[in-house]
């Protein structure tokens, strides 16, 4: 089964 | 100070509806370009970011950067005090304690004001880096809602694969498992219901129907629905507004085995 990724992952923080 | 004004107080309010069960509190940043929100979910699964460009309104004036943090849920009460046609003017101070919020009627002597309280919100501003997608859908967005809702019925998730072919959503689940394919088509008479797949690369994807259903409340603001796709990053889903304003949903996916 797939889990759900959050954005952190992709997207920093500004 | 900010003094913008809205032909219509309907974008306002649709833009709101669509968006307030997803965040709660959020900061309106208004500068010379215009207002933007940006905010994640609690999960911090999803993400609204919302543009609406200084030339969607007339007059705008915002000689400062001013962030107005405002609970949605009081948003809306005060928006439903608007009659859709209303001309809706947004007012602020430099250093606001509130937000003021004008509605005219164009066809009578009418005149509402409200002021909503605003509140310190200390939000993490993500940076978004510039994608080249693999894969660019344009769809009507009814059209998009219904195959979400539909999808929801049987599982919590969608695969979304784009290949030549053209676009598949497919989910499975207890009871069975459906799909719903879709080519790419031009109708000359009535543009809205073109399907448009610009594909560089094959892209398949999963992303929860939960959220997807969620964005799909911003269908009645734009006839279509642009959807980005590359593998392994979230999803753009984008409603376009007039101005070049935008209201964008961001979604990571599901991943691994």
């Amino acid at each position: 089964p797939k889990s759900q990724a959050t954005l952190g992952k992709f997207f920093g923080t500004q | 100070m900010l003094e913008a004004r809205l032909e219509q107080a309907n974008l306002l309010k649709k833009v709101v509806d669509a968006i307030k069960d997803l965040v709660q509190d959020c900061n309106f940043d208004c500068n010379d370009s215009g207002i933007a929100l940006q905010a994640m979910d609690n999960s911090h699964v999803a993400l609204v970011s919302m543009m609406l460009k200084s030339e969607s309104f007339s007059p705008f004036r915002c000689d400062r950067n001013i962030a107005l943090g405002i609970n949605l849920t009081s948003l809306t009460k005060v928006l439903r005090c608007a009659a859709n046609e209303d001309i809706l003017t947004l007012k602020a101070e430099d250093a606001p304690d509130v937000v003021n919020l004008v509605f005219e009627s164009a066809e009578s002597d009418r005149l509402s004001e409200y002021d909503i309280k605003l509140m310190d919100i200390d939000q993490e501003h993500l940076g978004i880096p510039e994608t080249e997608y693999a894969a660019t859908i344009s769809m009507p967005s009814a059209e998009f809602q219904k195959i979400c809702r539909d999808l929801m019925a049987l599982s919590e998730s969608v695969s979304i694969e784009c290949t030549k072919e053209g676009v598949k959503f497919a989910c499975s689940g207890d009871i069975g498992s459906g799909s719903v394919t879709l080519r790419s088509h031009t109708n000359v008479e009535k543009p809205q219901l073109n399907v448009e797949i610009d594909l560089s690369e094959p892209v398949a994807l999963t992303f929860s129907l939960k959220y997807l259903v969620n964005f799909c409340k911003a269908s009645g603001l734009s006839e279509q629905v642009r959807l980005c796709l590359s593998n392994e990053v979230p999803l753009l889903v984008e409603y376009a507004l007039s101005n070049n304003s935008y209201l964008r949903f961001y979604l990571a996916p599901k991943i691994g085995d």
